[in-house]
C-alpha cells in the first residue's frame, strides 16, 4: 500500500502512487507463476518471456474487482478510491474505459476464487509466444490448464454450458488491453 | 522540484521480472 492522502492530492501524487503500485503487484505475479504446476518445468527463458508478455493481463484479471462499473470509480491497492473523472485528468481515459468494460464482462461471470486463480494461470500461459523457445512445452502446459479450468467450471455448474466459452472470449480482450497499453508511461519519483 | 524517471509499463514489468530471475539464479 502506498500512502496517498485523498482528494487534496495532486495529479502528480496520484500518478506516482499509481506507478508505485505496480512493483509489488508484478512481484506477486512472478510468485504466482512459480506456483502453477508445470510452469517451472519450462525453460527459464520461456518462463521469463511468458511473464513479460502476460503479467499485465494477469494483473488486469486480478484487479478487476477494483473497478466499480456502477459508481465509475477505481480503488488503488492502498484502499484509496478515485472517481473516473479524476483519473481522466492523468490522461488515462481510453485505458480506463476499456478496463471498466473488461471488468464488467468478467465480473458478470461470477467466478469463484479458485476458478479466477486457474483462469489467471491460463491467461499467463496463453500470453504472446514471440521469443518462446519450446513452443510445444508451452502449448502442452496451456492445454492442461484449460482442461483443468473447464473441468472445474463444468463440475460446479453442470447446467451452465455457456460460461466456459464466455470466459475464453475474455482472452482476446486481455490481449487487446495489453497491446493498447503496454507503452503507457509510468512515473517514478527520483528522491 | 521533484524529478521523475519515466518508464513504459511494459519496460517496468520486464525490469522487475528480469531482476527477480537474476536474484534467484
Amino acid at each position: 500500500a502506498w500512502p496517498v492522502s485523498g482528494a487534496e492530492c495532486t495529479s502528480q501524487q496520484i500518478w506516482e502512487s499509481f506507478s508505485q503500485c505496480f512493483t509489488p503487484a508484478v512481484k506477486e505475479v512472478v510468485e504466482f507463476a512459480k506456483g502453477i504446476p508445470g510452469f517451472q518445468e519450462l525453460g527459464q527463458q520461456d518462463q521469463v518471456m511468458l511473464l513479460k508478455s502476460g503479467t499485465f493481463q494477469v494483473l488486469m484479471v486480478r484487479f478487476c474487482t477494483l473497478f466499480n462499473a456502477e459508481e465509475r470509480t477505481v480503488t488503488f491497492l492502498n484502499g484509496q478510491t478515485y472517481p473516473l473523472s479524476t483519473l481522466r485528468a492523468l490522461g488515462m481515459g481510453t485505458l480506463l474505459d476499456a478496463m471498466f468494460d473488461f471488468s464488467e464482462k468478467l465480473g458478470s461471470l461470477g467466478l469463484e476464487p479458485d476458478e479466477m486463480a486457474l483462469f489467471m494461470a491460463v491467461v499467463l500461459v496463453s500470453a504472446d509466444r514471440s521469443g518462446i523457445l519450446d513452443m510445444q512445452a508451452v502449448e502442452q502446459l496451456q492445454e492442461g490448464l484449460i482442461r483443468a479450468l473447464r473441468s472445474l467450471i463444468t463440475r460446479r455448474r453442470p447446467d451452465e454450458n455457456t460460461l466456459f466459452p464466455k470466459l475464453l472470449l475474455r482472452l482476446p480482450d486481455l490481449r487487446t488491453l495489453n497491446n493498447m497499453h503496454s507503452d503507457k508511461l509510468l512515473a517514478f519519483r527520483i528522491d | 522540484p521533484k524529478t521523475h524517471r519515466f518508464m513504459t509499463l511494459a519496460d517496468h514489468i520486464s525490469h522487475i521480472i528480469t531482476q527477480d530471475f537474476a536474484r534467484n539464479q
